[in-house]
């Protein structure tokens, strides 16, 4: 191709209402292509860069951060309505380049690369010195308090039995000695009370997810376990999957089960 | 008679394009 001349960016403001509108787009995009976690809202435009683009359009070069919220990405609640993950829960922030073209008044991310990090421990306990601090998904006291959660909460479920999907978050203080877990769980066609062999239990082909918080504390007279799950509506397996697409989660149910990443990775799907 | 530079006709302070602001808290 010919050498072009002239090719250079344009300064825009990062709170140019058009910039901001940019930023929306691409924490949407992001939310609709992470795999696992939490969703992430936006908090502030670091850096922007305006290209011309060639016939047509113009390509905005983006620095971003966001913050965790309390949703889940399954969870069909809108970004808006969802809390931001304060301090005092180990808040955890979001690091994004995007590229978004905008092109006869519509935008497409063209490039997306994120990664995130939890606040330091340290940080945390300046604030709040009682505060649990998160932990790795692979620690026993995890594994022990998910597994005690759902037997927990399958136990007091008469109808569907539901299977692990994923370990979204992890916690612990020290004392009282406490572990605190938000998981997702997936309906199968097995029953509560008549399962005898989980592994034989199958998802749902209409998947049902459910998003659960719970608690073990180590007490004199034992452990005390508490549960409480919120069980979203059925949603419709899609005729293909579209790599490109929103989240395929059919097929993280085989193989997320008591997940060893770290607890505050951004993993987003291929990018486009 | 001294005049003290920059205090006739100085344009004022430009606010900086970027980073933009914080909607929430910084980490």
């Amino acid at each position: 191709a010919p050498h072009i001349t002239g090719m250079s960016f344009k300064e825009v403001a990062c709170d140019d209402p058009e910039v901001e509108q940019v930023a929306l787009v691409a924490v949407d995009y992001l939310n609709q292509h992470l795999l696992h976690g939490f969703k992430h809202i936006l908090n502030q435009i670091d850096k922007v860069k305006m290209w011309n683009r060639r016939p047509f359009g113009v390509v905005y070069e983006l620095e971003i951060d966001t913050l965790e919220t309390t949703c889940h990405v399954l969870d069909p609640t809108p970004l808006a309505n969802c809390s931001v993950r304060q301090l005092t829960e180990h808040a955890v922030e979001g690091d994004c380049d995007f590229h978004v073209l905008k092109q006869d008044g519509q935008f497409t991310v063209m490039h997306s690369q994120c990664h995130s990090n939890p606040d330091s421990a340290e940080d945390v306990h300046k604030v709040c010195p009682s505060c649990a601090i998160l932990i790795p998904f692979n620690d026993t006291s995890v594994v022990h308090t998910v597994k005690a959660a759902l037997d927990a909460f399958n136990a007091q479920n008469n109808g569907t039995y539901f299977k692990l999907v994923e370990i979204s978050r992890a916690q612990n203080v020290p004392l009282p000695v406490s572990t605190f877990v938000e998981f997702v769980v997936a309906a199968t066609d097995c029953t509560a009370q008549e399962v005898t062999d989980p592994a034989k239990c199958n998802l749902l082909a209409e998947k049902q997810y459910g998003f659960c918080k719970a608690s073990l504390v180590q007490r004199l007279g034992g452990e005390e376990v508490s549960v409480a799950c919120k069980v979203f509506q059925k949603q419709p397996q899609p005729a293909s999957v579209n790599t490109a697409g929103p989240a395929p989660a059919g097929d993280q149910t085989e193989t997320a089960a008591l997940p060893a990443a770290p607890p505050a990775s951004l993993v987003v799907g291929p990018m486009v | 008679k001294v005049v003290q530079p920059g205090t006739v006709g100085a344009a004022g302070p430009v606010a900086p394009l970027c980073p933009g602001r914080v909607r929430h808290f910084k980490i």
